[in-house]
């Protein structure tokens, strides 16, 4: 599951 | 963004900004965990690498930048300029017990087997456990300066507010990530039983000291 995870917390 | 993320980031930042100035002022480490500080620079530094790969706003990256250097200043600071005040002797916690066995669960547990991912993951389950360090070394010295303690619970409320942010997140956005929540909950209990002794001593202005 190649999923492109943007974690957009710090 | 939702308010308990807000005061969350601005709770980090100024326990951040209070120890490299503690340090700074007073010219000392004394009391001070620099293997606590030198895991934080490397939380930071695997967590934060999407800044060479993704943009998400100029918040997001200025903070990034900001921890990323304030941490490494703070490091510099302990094991360089002021390296004199360093105190080895009760900095004693063995740290490879916590980035190994927490570099093995990254590589087991994670929401995608890619380097990025995985530096990510990492980041978050050492990021929970960065502070022993520091708290074994309060517990072998017996006390912390009151200005220490002000950035611990900075530092332990900022993770705190997330797990509210998270609730928030779910009901309002249905978001959640499994892995920052477990992590953050852990991470939050082990400042609990520095919250008591905070609470109940030092905001009756008393010097934080051990056994209570």
């Amino acid at each position: 599951k190649a999923k492109l995870l943007l974690h957009d917390e710090l | 963004m939702n308010i308990f993320r807000g005061i969350a980031d601005f709770s980090h930042l100024a326990a951040i900004i209070i120890l490299l100035h503690k340090i700074w002022k007073s010219r000392s480490c004394a009391g001070i965990s620099g293997k606590s500080q030198i895991l934080f620079a490397i939380v930071f530094t695997t967590r934060y690498l999407d800044l060479l790969t993704s943009f998400i706003s100029l918040y997001n990256t200025s903070m990034k930048v900001i921890y990323i250097s304030c941490s490494y200043a703070t490091v510099y600071l302990i094991y360089m300029k002021f390296r004199a005040t360093y105190d080895g002797n009760h900095d004693s916690f063995r740290v490879e017990f916590l980035v190994v066995p927490v570099g093995g669960l990254a590589v087991l547990i994670n929401h995608d087997f890619a380097l990025l991912e995985i530096l990510w993951t990492f980041s978050i389950y050492l990021e929970s456990v960065a502070i022993l360090p520091q708290l074994f070394m309060i517990s072998k010295t017996g006390e912390a300066e009151t200005i220490t303690t002000h950035y611990l619970f900075c530092l332990g409320l900022y993770r705190a507010l997330y797990l509210f942010n998270w609730i928030w997140r779910f009901y309002f956005e249905g978001f959640f990530d499994m892995i920052a929540i477990v992590a953050g909950l852990v991470q939050t209990v082990l400042y609990c039983d520095f919250f008591y002794l905070y609470v109940t001593k030092v905001l009756k202005g008393k010097k934080l000291s051990l056994p209570a």
